[in-house]
C-alpha cells in the first residue's frame, strides 16, 4: 500500500550521475595487473563456439589432461597468473623441474649419470622458450641451486 | 516476481567458495585461471 | 591552493621520472632498487621535507596521472589500448604510494605507515569528489578505480611488515569507500561496487581477517549501496543504469549468501532497516541465510513439530542494537513501563501518533521507529516468558503487554501502518531460533484473533508476496504459511478474500499444492 514516491532533486542528480557512470563502465581487466603477452581483447563470437571454460578447468586435476606444449603455453604467456601457478604444479607432476637460471623446464631422459649433494649430470630434454619446442641436452649439469 | 537467481552466473552448488573466483557484478561467468592474479615465485616472472 | 613556486613542474619531473625507473629492466624485484634510487631525487628535490609539502606531492601526483586518463580517453582508440596507457603511469604511481607506506617510518613504527595511508587515500578520494563535481556527466571512473583496486591488492601482498599492518589498512579503505558510497559519487558507483566485491577485498574483510572483525564495516558499505538504490527500488522504476546496479547487487548477495550466510544473519535487521518494504526478492535473500553448521528440517514435512527442534529457543545473533533506535527516550520510558507494568494506559492509545511522521500517503510512518519497536517487543516478549520457564506457543505468547501492544497495532493502525508493521514480524521469520519461532506464533496468533477480515486479509498479503517471488524463500516464512493454511483452528479456506477473484484461488492453491 505505500505506492511510488516522487524522486527528490538529489535522486535525479544522481540518476543522471549513474546513467553517465553506465556508459564507462569497468572492464574487467581494470582489477587487473596488466598482461603485456596476452592482454584481455573482448571479441564476439559466434554463438556455437564455447562462451564459458570448462567446468573444473581451475583444478590441477585439467591441467594434468592437458598436453606439455599447452602447460608450457600458459606458463610463459599468463605470467603471474593462477593459470601459471596451476600449469607448473601440473608439470612437476609429470617430473618437469623449472631451472630458475635459464627460466626453461627439464625433464631427465634419463638417470643422471653422476648425482652429489650439489648437482646432478646426464642427459635431459628441456623446452627452449625461444625456439618454442622441446630439446634433448647431453651432459648437462643440472646445480640444485637453480632448481626452483 | 524477481529474477530468477540461478541465471545470474554463479554456480550456487559449488562446494567452493564463489567469491575467489568472483569476476564482477556485471560478469555472468566466474574468473577464468588466467584472470586471477596470484603470488607466484619471482622465478616464474619470466617476461 | 598556495602551492610553493616550481612544486608542479618537480612534481611532474619526479612523477615521470619515476615512470620511467619503474618500468626499466633494472627496476629490481618489486621495483625496489629503482626506489631507492628515488628516495633519493625525492630527498634532493626537497619533497620530504614537510607534511606539507609530501601532500602537494601526492595531490598534484594524483591530479597528472587523472590528466592522462582523460586525455588517454579522449582519443579515439581502443579501450585495451587507453588502458595501456593508462595503466602505465597509474600502476607506476601506485607502486610509489606502496612502497613509501612499507617503507616509512621504521619496520615497527606502523603509525607512520597508516597516517600515510590514510592521507594518500583521502587525497585521492578528495580529488576525485571535486573532479565528479566539476566534471559532471564527463566524469570518469577509470583512473580513481585503477589506484584504489591496484593499491588494496599491492598492500593486500602476503608480506611480513604488510600483514602487520593490514587491519589498519582494511579500514582505511572502508574509511575511503565510505566516504565515496554512490549517494556521494553516484558516476563512481558502478567502480565502486566492483571495488568492495573484489575477490580480495571480500576475501580480506570477510574470510581472512580474524574474529570476523571486518563484518560490521562491510555491512556499514552494504548498507550504503542500499540506501543508494532505495529510492529507485522504492518505485519500481528500474532504468538500465539502476536495473544493472540492481541485478550487480544481487550477485553480490548471492556471494554472501554462499559464502558467508552467517555474516547477512548477523547484519538482516539492519539492511532490512533501509531496504525498500516492496524489494521482496531482494529482502528475502538475506532472510533466507542461515548458519552453515545448522541442518534446516523440510519445512513440508507432515507434522512437522517446529518447538521440538534443537536451536528453536536459541537468539539469534543481531549486530545492530536496535533498542536504541527506538526514540525518543521518554516514548522508549513510557513503553518499557507499559511492558511491565502497562501502565501508562495512554501509551497505548498514543502509540499509534508517536509512530506517524507525515500524513502524506505512502510516507506517514517511521519505519526503523516501527523495525525497532516489533523486535524489541518481541525479545522482551521472550525473556518474559522464559524467565515463567516456558517456552513461546500459541498460548503464552497471549495475555501479556506485550501482545496488549501487538494487537493495539493490528487493530489501529491503518493499511499502509499495518502494512509497515505485519513486514516488521515478517522480517524476523529466518531460519530456526527463538526469534522465528515467537514471531511466527505472533502473526498466527494476530491472524486468527483479528476482530476484522480485513486484518487476516493484509496478514496474508504480507505472507503471500512473500512466497511468490523467485527464490529463495525463508524457512521461517514457509513453516508459518503451512501452518496458516493447513491448521483448521485458523479456518484459512472458509475466507472470502481467498475466494475473490479465479486467480487468486488459483494461487492459493498452487501455493498450497507446493506446500503439501
Amino acid at each position: 500500500p505505500l505506492g511510488p514516491q516522487p524522486l527528490q532533486k538529489e535522486h535525479l542528480y544522481q540518476l543522471a550521475m549513474l546513467e553517465a557512470g553506465f556508459h564507462h563502465l569497468p572492464h574487467p581487466s581494470d582489477s587487473e595487473r596488466q598482461r603485456h603477452y596476452l592482454p584481455r581483447n573482448p571479441c564476439p563470437t559466434p554463438t556455437h563456439y564455447p562462451q564459458t571454460p570448462p567446468p573444473h578447468s581451475d583444478t590441477v586435476e585439467f591441467f594434468q589432461r592437458l598436453s606439455t606444449e599447452t602447460l608450457f603455453f600458459i606458463f610463459y604467456y599468463m605470467e603471474g597468473t593462477k593459470a601459471q601457478y596451476l600449469a607448473a604444479k601440473a608439470l612437476k607432476k609429470q617430473s618437469w623441474r623449472f631451472h630458475t637460471k635459464y627460466m626453461m623446464w627439464f625433464q631427465r631422459h634419463e638417470e643422471p649419470k653422476t648425482i652429489t649433494d650439489e648437482f646432478e649430470q646426464g642427459t635431459y630434454i628441456y623446452f627452449d622458450y625461444e625456439k618454442w619446442g622441446q630439446r634433448k641436452k647431453e651432459g648437462f649439469t643440472f646445480e640444485y641451486r637453480y632448481l626452483e | 516476481p524477481g529474477i530468477d537467481l540461478t541465471t545470474l552466473g554463479l554456480n550456487l552448488n559449488s562446494p567452493e567458495n564463489l567469491y575467489s573466483t568472483f569476476q564482477s557484478p556485471w560478469a555472468d561467468a566466474p574468473c577464468r585461471p588466467q584472470d586471477i592474479d596470484f603470488h607466484v615465485p619471482s622465478e616464474y616472472l619470466t617476461n | 591552493f598556495d602551492d610553493p613556486p616550481g612544486l608542479h613542474e618537480k612534481t611532474e619531473f619526479l612523477l615521470r621520472e619515476w615512470v620511467n625507473m619503474y618500468h626499466s629492466p633494472a627496476a629490481g624485484r618489486d621495483s625496489t632498487k629503482a626506489f631507492s634510487a628515488f628516495v633519493q631525487q625525492m630527498h634532493q628535490q626537497g619533497i620530504l621535507k614537510t607534511d606539507d609539502l609530501i601532500t602537494r606531492f601526492f595531490r598534484l601526483c594524483t591530479e597528472m596521472c587523472v590528466d592522462l586518463c582523460y586525455r588517454a580517453l579522449s582519443e579515439q582508440s581502443s579501450p585495451t589500448l587507453i588502458r595501456a596507457k593508462c595503466f602505465h603511469t597509474l600502476d607506476a604511481f601506485v607502486r610509489l604510494i606502496a612502497l613509501l607506506v612499507k617503507h616509512s617510518g621504521d619496520s615497527a613504527n606502523t603509525v607512520t605507515k597508516i597516517n600515510l595511508l590514510n592521507k594518500v587515500l583521502g587525497i585521492v578520494a578528495g580529488v576525485l569528489l571535486q573532479d565528479h563535481e566539476v566534471r559532471g556527466t564527463d566524469f570518469q571512473q577509470l583512473p580513481y578505480h585503477r589506484i584504489f583496486i591496484m593499491l588494496f591488492i599491492e598492500l593486500n601482498a602476503p608480506e611480513h611488515v604488510l600483514e602487520s599492518i593490514n587491519f589498519q589498512v582494511l579500514t582505511a579503505f572502508c574509511n575511503t569507500f565510505h566516504i565515496l558510497r554512490p549517494a556521494k559519487a553516484p558516476g563512481f558507483a558502478f567502480a565502486w561496487l566492483e571495488l568492495i566485491s573484489h575477490r580480495v577485498f571480500i576475501g580480506r574483510m570477510l574470510a581472512i581477517t580474524p574474529q570476523q572483525r571486518g563484518w560490521s564495516m562491510y555491512a556499514q558499505l552494504l548498507s550504503d549501496l542500499f540506501k543508494f538504490l532505495a529510492p529507485f527500488l522504492r518505485n519500481a522504476n528500474l532504468d538500465k543504469p539502476t536495473q544493472l546496479l540492481y541485478k550487480g547487487t544481487l550477485r553480490v548477495l548471492l556471494v554472501l549468501l554462499h559464502d558467508f550466510p552467517e555474516f547477512l544473519c548477523d547484519f538482516h535487521y539492519a539492511f532490512c532497516d533501509v531496504i525498500p518494504p516492496n524489494c521482496i526478492q531482494m529482502r528475502n535473500l538475506i532472510l533466507s541465510a542461515f548458519p552453515r553448521n545448522m541442518r534446516l528440517p523440510d519445512p513440508f514435512t507432515p507434522n512437522l513439530k517446529v518447538d521440538m527442534l534443537p536451536e528453536i529457543a536459541m537468539p539469534p545473533r543481531i549486530m545492530t542494537n536496535f533498542a536504541k533506535m527506538i526514540q525518543p527516550k521518554g516514548f522508549k520510558n513510557d513503553m518499557d513501563s507499559y511492558l511491565t507494568s502497562r501502565s501508562p494506559v495512554t501509551f497505548l492509545s498514543e502509540l499509534r501518533s508517536s509512530l506517524q511522521i507525515s500524513s502524506e500517503p505512502g510516507n506517514r510512518y517511521n519505519i526503523p521507529l516501527i523495525n525497532a519497536l516489533v523486535l524489541y517487543v518481541g525479545t522482551q516478549a521472550i525473556t518474559f516468558i522464559h524467565s515463567k520457564g516456558l517456552q513461546p506457543s500459541m498460548s503464552t505468547i497471549a495475555h501479556s503487554s506485550h501482545m496488549d501492544i501487538f494487537q493495539n497495532l493490528a487493530v489501529d493502525l491503518d493499511t499502509e501502518g499495518r502494512y509497515l508493521f505485519l513486514n516488521a514480524i515478517a522480517n524476523q521469520l529466518r531460519y530456526p531460533n527463538s526469534h522465528t519461532h515467537y514471531f511466527s506464533c505472533t502473526l498466527l496468533y494476530l491472524f486468527a484473533e483479528a476482530n476484522s477480515e480485513a486484518i487476516q486479509e493484509q496478514i496474508t498479503r504480507v505472507l503471500l508476496e512473500r512466497l511468490i517471488v523467485n527464490r529463495p524463500h525463508p524457512w521461517g516464512l514457509l513453516i508459518t504459511f503451512i501452518e496458516l493454511i493447513k491448521n483448521p483452528s485458523f479456518k484459512f479456506w472458509n475466507h472470502d478474500f481467498v475466494h475473490c477473484a479465479p486467480e487468486i484461488e488459483k494461487l492459493f492453491e498452487s501455493v498450497a499444492r507446493s506446500c503439501m
